[in-house]
């Protein structure tokens, strides 16, 4: 059920995530782990992807991983 | 499992690619 799940993969909780600090994919998807969200490994996929093409967020390389980040 | 989250980590990675 929704009230079971106490993570919500949000443009707003993404926007967050980033403009605290650079991260990469891996980083992200830990943040919305789909036990947490409730919501299928695509959907989150999904809806993740839709989230960083509206936020286009600034990316840079830190030890060879691309990482995105945002300022504010 | 953290080879589900690389599979989906990969997939993200393409459907941003195809923006990028």
């Amino acid at each position: 059920t929704p009230s079971s799940s106490d993570v919500q993969l949000t443009e707003d909780a993404v926007r967050r995530y980033l403009i605290r600090k650079p991260m990469t994919t891996k980083d992200l998807l830990k943040k919305f782990q789909t036990k947490r969200t409730g919501l299928s490994s695509e959907q989150t996929v999904n809806v993740l992807a839709q989230i960083l093409k509206r936020l286009n967020p600034e990316r840079k390389n830190i030890n060879d991983k691309m990482h995105f980040y945002l300022t504010e | 499992s953290s080879s589900e989250a690389d599979e989906m980590a990969a997939a993200l990675e393409a459907e941003l690619n195809d923006f990028m």
